[in-house]
């Protein structure tokens, strides 16, 4: 699961 | 990644190539608004400066660079290409940037998740999106007359938006802890900017009509 201050979308 | 946000964004990404595909072959870019296409180009500068430093996966880079490379030189067709920017409308694309940018810069310096410089940038390219369509909507209300293209590159983008949302409420049923007001609020926004053209577009489909906006 990614941390909240990775940002996965575009 | 799921169905809904994959099936985003490659409509976003065809819409962005219908919008070349007119720039590129029939050398026109009459239609469209180079206001919206430069906030455009900003948004991704701003959100993607974590091009080099997060790697998401090879899927994310290549988008990034695709959508960064592809509004950067729409941008250019429309204000130095010596053909193109001949059948740009100048006289009718009066949108103000500051307007849209100004009060964006503000709401991300007061609304973030974390007062860093990359993540205002990135709140910033995100308030920023939700109303960078502005200009073009104001623009196809003036000229009123649509061709085929300009009101396709309109329409997917409206999809894109869509699927987003759907891709979000999958998310937020399927992942754990996954709730981003600022990204669904803005994106709402964003998406609900779009109904009215929807509606006239969706009719003129319906009527196998040429697409018209009311004045």
């Amino acid at each position: 699961q990614e941390s909240d201050d990775e940002h996965d979308e575009l | 990644m799921n169905i809904f946000r994959l099936a985003g964004d490659m409509t976003h990404l065809a819409s962005v190539l219908v919008l070349l595909l007119k720039i590129h072959t029939i050398k026109s870019c009459a239609g469209v608004s180079l206001k919206t296409q430069e906030l455009y180009a900003l948004v991704f500068a701003c959100r993607y400066l974590d091009i080099f430093t997060n790697f998401v996966s090879l899927y994310n880079t290549v988008m990034k660079l695709i959508f960064l490379g592809s509004s950067f030189s729409i941008v250019w067709y429309m204000r130095y290409h010596k053909v193109v920017r001949r059948s740009y409308d100048k006289d009718q694309d009066t949108f103000r940037h500051y307007f849209l940018v100004l009060p964006c810069l503000v709401l991300a310096l007061l609304i973030n998740e974390k007062f860093t410089f990359k993540e205002v940038m990135w709140t910033f390219s995100l308030y920023l999106e939700a109303v960078a369509i502005l200009p073009q909507l104001v623009l196809l209300q003036r000229t009123r007359n649509i061709d085929n293209l300009t009101g396709q590159y309109v329409f997917l983008l409206g999809a894109y938006r869509g699927l987003y949302i759907l891709n979000w409420i999958y998310r937020y049923f399927t992942e754990p802890h996954f709730v981003h007001w600022i990204t669904w609020i803005s994106g709402l926004v964003q998406t609900l900017l779009y109904a009215d053209f929807f509606y006239y577009y969706y009719q003129s489909w319906k009527n196998n009509q040429k697409l018209h906006l009311p004045a």
